[in-house]
């Protein structure tokens, strides 16, 4: 199973409709300070789930929402999908408990009327629950705050913080 | 509840230092409960000694480089001890010489046999490394997007940008 | 008391903004006490546009680099205030694309007219900035010694040194 | 008034004595990880009088002298030399109270019989108090804590203190 692509449409930073496809084996992202690299790995813990907008760098889920920079208009809604393969195993399961050899996890937030944020959550494009959503991506082994996913200062902040800390990490891996 | 501390703590123990030895080789490396008897009491400390130091180094001696290859270490050991299919690295290398740079990029090369690595980084070296390359840009009005044809010579010519001007 | 803060933070903030405009051309940023009535009550935000951005941008959502970017203007404007003979600046790079190392580079060139800058860096670029390069190095014994003989072209290679085996 | 250079012996990594030489204009230090860069800054903040070892990462001033590394046996003194030019200007005074075109600034710790940690100062190689020779550096504007000198991370801890912490920086300014 590996993550074929990330497609955002008004995604933080990215106005409109991007696609970063990505292959097996090792890929670097880069670009200028500001560019919106992190706001791609912001599009991966969103999808897989992070509880807090504060670990996006947002107050709140509108934040979330392509704003418009200096020159647009900011949008109404957002969404950021991430599709991965899902072969058959040999035994005729798949690790992701959904029947097809490619499965995209889309969630969303568009404003309502009232400029309220309203979540939604589709699997290939079937709307469902935020439970049943988060379950697939849970028996998969796909978590939005697992040590796979490395962020910005994390390293810093693992260096320098204090032995209590650290063994709280690992208390929470155990 | 202990217990399963306990074990989890060997288990990384014993992957931290085997990742240290290939990330700083010459140094040693190994994880300490302050309290073994009763873990929750104490905190969990780094001891590592990077090539050519006294055994007597304290963490917070070290040098940021130095500093970072250890809690680099202690990634590499949980995520041995959970592995992933994917894994997203981002700007990891910030205070590392080339030589760590490619140390680290290295063993995301090595492992990327078995699972995705994507790396978010600045560093030429680290860049060079890689077998695929995205670009992210965003033009003077605030809006992220992906360059196109993008591949090793563009991301380094990236950063030799301003190299050519001087 | 607190109008020796409200004056000095007037001075700051003017530079501040003159300051953040030469390090990120076509961005704006300011200084905002919270409470300006009480600001002992409040703390000190900086309000800052990168170049294309929306000007309600907040602190909290700029990236690494455009973070350190106004923190770095913040700096000299403190500097501008009370000014000093010598600055010592132990690798405030490590998260700068090589644009925003350049020009961190060349406003520390510029200053270094009336002053002398010390810049301890790994980057490349801001290496290619400075008039003169110091070594240091630590042989397989953790002992710290003066690279002989050192210079630009010396310097440059270090950062080359794993690139020349690839 | 520019810093000539700095001169140590068994001063945290540098075992033995090693000079650091600067001219004026724009210079770079560089080498890799743990070679002793910061630990140059850190003498630098030694001689000019930081209050507290943890500002140059050590528990105690004992630990500032060279230890042996892998290799050699720890030294019982180290010392720190910083030599500033000191011209007379036009109205015939200097920037540092002392009648000489150079001045070196000395800080030493030496282990007495007990291992006990034993500070000196210097001025021109002549023994002085720790009060006199602060003031001297304080009158010609050199201070150990102030913003000209920016560590290894400095810059994060700014960007990303809570407000407060940011106003408190503004005070000790003013
Ligand atoms: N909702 C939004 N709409 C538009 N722009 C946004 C939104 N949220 C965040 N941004 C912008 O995204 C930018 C940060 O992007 P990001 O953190 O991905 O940069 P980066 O490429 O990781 O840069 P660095 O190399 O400095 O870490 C900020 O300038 C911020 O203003
Ligand atoms: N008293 C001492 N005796 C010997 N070595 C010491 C002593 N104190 C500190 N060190 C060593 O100095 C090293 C750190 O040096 P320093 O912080 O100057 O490195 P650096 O060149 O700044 O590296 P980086 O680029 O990673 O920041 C550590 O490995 C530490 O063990
Ligand atoms: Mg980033
Ligand atoms: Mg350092």
């Amino acid at each position: 199973m590996r993550l074929m692509r990330i497609d955002v449409l008004n995604f933080k930073s990215f106005g409109g409709e991007v696609t970063i496809p990505f292959q097996s084996g090792f890929t670097a992202i880069t670009g200028p300070n500001g560019s919106g690299k992190s706001n791609s790995g912001d599009a991966i813990q969103f999808v897989l789930g992070t509880r807090s907008t504060k670990a996006l760098r947002a107050e709140n889920l509108k934040e979330l929402i392509f704003n418009g920079g200096n020159n647009s208009r900011a949008a109404k809604k957002m969404s950021a999908t991430l599709t991965f393969t899902n072969p058959q195993r040999e035994d005729g399961t798949r690790q992701l408990r959904v029947d097809t050899d490619e499965v995209a996890f889309t969630r969303s937030v568009r404003l309502t009327e009232k400029g309220e944020p309203k979540s939604e959550f589709r699997i290939n494009g079937e709307k469902t629950t935020s439970g049943e959503f988060r379950r697939i991506l849970k028996e998969a082994g796909l978590r939005g705050d697992g040590y796979n996913v490395v962020l910005q200062n994390d390293v810093t902040t693992l260096a320098t913080m204090t032995a209590h800390r650290r063994r709280a990490i690992l208390e929470d891996v155990a | 509840r202990k217990r399963r501390l306990l074990t989890v703590f060997e288990h990384i123990n014993r992957n931290f230092s085997r990742v240290y030895a290939i990330l700083q080789p010459g140094g040693n490396g190994r994880l300490r409960l302050e309290n073994p008897e009763s873990p929750f009491d104490g905190g969990l400390e780094m001891d590592c000694v990077p090539p050519g130091k006294s055994q007597k180094t304290r963490r917070s001696q070290l040098s940021g480089g130095e500093k970072s290859m250890a809690a680099l270490a202690l990634v590499f050991s949980i995520q041995d001890f959970e592995p992933s299919t994917f894994y997203y690295f981002d700007e990891v290398d910030q205070n590392l010489d080339p030589f760590n740079c490619q140390r680290i990029a290295m063993l995301c090369r090595r492992r990327s046999e078995a699972a995705q690595f994507i790396m978010v980084t600045l560093r030429k070296v680290s860049l060079s490394m890689a077998n695929h390359h995205i670009g992210i840009t965003h033009a003077g009005d605030g809006v992220s997007r992906r360059i196109t044809d993008f591949n090793r010579e563009a991301a380094l010519a990236l950063g030799d940008a301003f190299e050519k001007e001087m």
